[in-house]
C-alpha cells in the first residue's frame, strides 16, 4: 500500500510515502497522536567571522549559521515485516542512514541512525544532528538529563544563576545529554534515550535535537592543536541508537526511566559452539 | 586466570573529559582504545571462567565485539552453536536477540528444550541475514539457548528486483528528486 506505516501493540508509526521520513507516532495504548518529522541536519562549522575568530573544533561547538543544511529532504526506503520485526530502512545519503524498528511488546520507537564518513570535499567541517519536529507548545522550554539521575530544566537563551547575553544563539543553547532529552506541553511528552553521550537542544518550540557526528578541519585553538578530523583522511563513520518514547506528561516518567535503565544495563551475549561442553566442577 | 584490573584501569584512565567526549589529540585517541581493548582480553577471560563454573560445563565460549555492524564469524558459519544472554538488571528482562547467520533456516531452542519462535531476516541495504529471537533472561542471571540450522532448507532470498523493478524505484527516486526541486520544499 502507499501508505508507509510499522506497528506493534503499543506503537505505530506512519511514514510520508512522498519523502519516505517519519511523519507521526501513536501511542495505541493511551490512545496518542504526535506529527512527528525526523531527519537528520547538519551544521556548517565556522572557521570564525567579524565577531569572533573562534572557529568549531573539538572543544567548542560555533556553526556559522543558525539554520541547519538538510542532509536529504526524502529518504530512499525498503520495509520488512515478520512476526518479530516491523522495521523502516531510510537511505538518506550514501553517509547517512537509519533503520526505524518496532519488536513486539515494545512500548518505544527504536532509530538506529548510521552516519559517516562525514564528506569534507566542500572544505566544510559538518557538525550532524537528528531533529524531531513536532506540534508541541513547550514555551521554550526542554529537559536533559545529568548522568541518568536528575532531569535539568532547560529554558531557550536563559540561565538560572546569571543573567545571560545570548551572543551564540544555537551553540549556547546546547546542554549536555547523558541519557535522555525530552520535550512536553504538559499534556503530552516526546522523550528521545540516547546510547551516549550527546549535545542536544530544542531550539524552537516542538522541536528536539541531538549531535550524533562531527568532522571539523579547524583547531579551536583551545589547546587540542588539531582539528577534530579522524586520521587517515577517510573518516569514521559512527552508528548509534535513539529510542522515542510518546507518553501522557503524567506518567512519562516511568516509561523513559525504566527503559534507560534497560539500555545501560543491557543483556550481554556470549557465544559457544554447539554443545559438547566438558563438563566443570570446582574440584 | 582471567583478570578484571586492566579494564577497571583503562576504564579509571578514560574518565578524562577528552575520552569521554572523544575531544582528544588522535593519537591519544587511539591509545584510549588500546588501553580498552588490551583491558578487555583478560576480561573475557574472567567471564569465561565464571560462565563456565556458573554453567557446569566448560565451553569455547566466544565473544562476537562488532555485532551492531552484523558481523560475528561464529554464528556466520556454524551449524549449531549456543548463545548465551546475561542479563546485568535486577529484573527479568525480555531481549530480541539478533545475529548474523548464514543463508539457512534455524532452529532455536529455550534452556528447557522447548522451540522458540525465530525469524531470518535479510538487511535490504547489505543483503545480510540476520536471526532473531526473544530470550527471557533472569534477573541478575543467564539464560542458554541453543541454535541449530535446519537441514536441507535455505532462507527465502530477497526477489532479486526485476530489471522493470529496478528501472520502476530509479523512476521513483527520480521523480521525487524531480518533484522536490519543483515543489518548495
Amino acid at each position: 500500500s502507499h501508505d508507509l506505516t510499522i506497528q506493534n501493540e503499543y506503537i505505530s508509526a506512519r511514514f510520508d510515502p512522498d519523502t519516505g521520513l517519519l511523519m507521526e507516532m501513536k501511542n495505541l495504548e493511551q490512545d496518542l497522536l504526535l506529527p512527528v518529522r525526523q531527519a537528520f541536519y547538519w551544521y556548517n562549522a565556522s572557521t570564525g567571522n567579524q565577531l569572533s575568530s573562534q572557529a568549531s573544533g573539538a572543544y567548542i561547538f560555533r556553526p556559522n549559521q543558525q539554520k541547519p543544511l538538510f542532509v536529504s529532504q526524502w529518504a530512499q526506503t525498503r520495509v520488512v515485516k515478520t512476526a518479530l520485526v516491523q522495521e523502516v530502512h531510510q537511505n538518506f545519503s550514501a553517509w547517512c542512514s537509519q533503520v526505524v524498528r518496532l519488536y513486539p511488546g515494545q512500548r518505544h520507537l527504536e532509530l538506529e541512525w548510521t552516519v559517516g564518513p562525514i564528506p569534507v570535499g566542500d572544505n566544510w567541517g559538518k557538525e550532524v544532528i537528528s531533529r524531531f519536529d513536532t506540534s508541541l507548545e513547550t514555551k521554550g522550554l526542554f529537559f536533559t538529563d545529568s548522568n541518568g539521575r536528575e532531569i535539568l530544566e532547560r529554558r531557550r537563551d536563559y540561565r538560572p544563576t546569571w543573567q545571560l547575553n545570548q551572543t551564540e544563539p544555537v551553540a549556547g543553547n546546547y546542554y549536555p545529554v547523558n541519557s535522555r532529552i525530552y520535550i512536553t506541553d504538559g499534556n503530552m511528552q516526546l522523550t528521545v534515550l540516547t546510547d551516549r553521550s550527546q549535545g542536544g537542544s530544542s531550539l524552537s518550540d516542538g522541536s528536539m535535537e541531538l549531535m550524533v557526528h562531527r568532522r571539523l578541519l579547524r583547531d579551536d585553538n583551545r589547546g587540542v592543536g588539531e582539528p577534530l578530523l579522524e586520521s587517515e583522511n577517510t573518516g569514521l563513520w559512527v552508528r548509534g541508537r535513539h529510542l522515542v518514547l510518546l507518553d501522557k506528561a503524567r506518567t512519562a516518567a516511568v516509561g523513559h526511566r525504566l527503559q534507560a535503565e534497560k539500555e545501560l544495563l543491557a543483556p550481554q551475549l556470549v557465544l559457544a559452539s554447539g554443545g559438547g561442553g566438558t563438563p566443570y566442577h570446582l574440584a | 586466570a582471567g583478570d578484571s584490573a586492566p579494564l577497571n584501569e583503562a576504564m579509571a584512565v578514560l574518565q578524562h573529559h577528552d575520552a569521554v567526549s572523544g575531544t582528544s589529540k588522535q593519537h591519544v585517541a587511539d591509545d584510549y582504545a588500546r588501553q580498552l581493548a588490551a583491558g578487555w582480553t583478560p576480561c573475557e577471560v574472567l567471564l569465561s571462567n565464571a560462565l563456565a563454573r556458573l554453567s557446569g560445563s566448560k565451553e569455547m565460549f566466544t565473544f562476537c565485539h562488532n555485532l551492531n555492524t552484523s558481523l560475528c564469524p561464529l554464528s556466520q558459519t556454524a551449524k549449531s552453536f549456543q548463545v548465551i544472554v546475561y542479563n546485568p538488571l535486577a529484573r527479568k528482562v525480555n531481549r530480541m536477540v539478533r545475529l548474523p547467520v548464514s543463508k539457512h533456516v534455524f532452529l532455536v531452542k529455550d534452556p528447557s528444550g522447548a522451540v522458540v519462535p525465530s525469524d531470518v531476516v535479510t538487511m535490504p541495504s547489505s543483503n545480510v541475514q540476520e536471526l532473531l529471537f526473544s530470550a527471557s533472561v533472569p534477573a541478575l542471571g543467564f539464560s542458554i539457548y541453543s541454535v541449530s540450522q535446519v537441514p536441507g532448507w535455505r532462507s527465502r532470498p530477497r526477489p532479486p528486483e526485476s530489471r522493470f523493478q529496478k528501472s520502476l524505484s530509479w523512476i521513483k527516486s527520480s521523480f521525487h528528486v524531480r518533484s522536490l526541486l519543483v515543489k518548495p520544499s
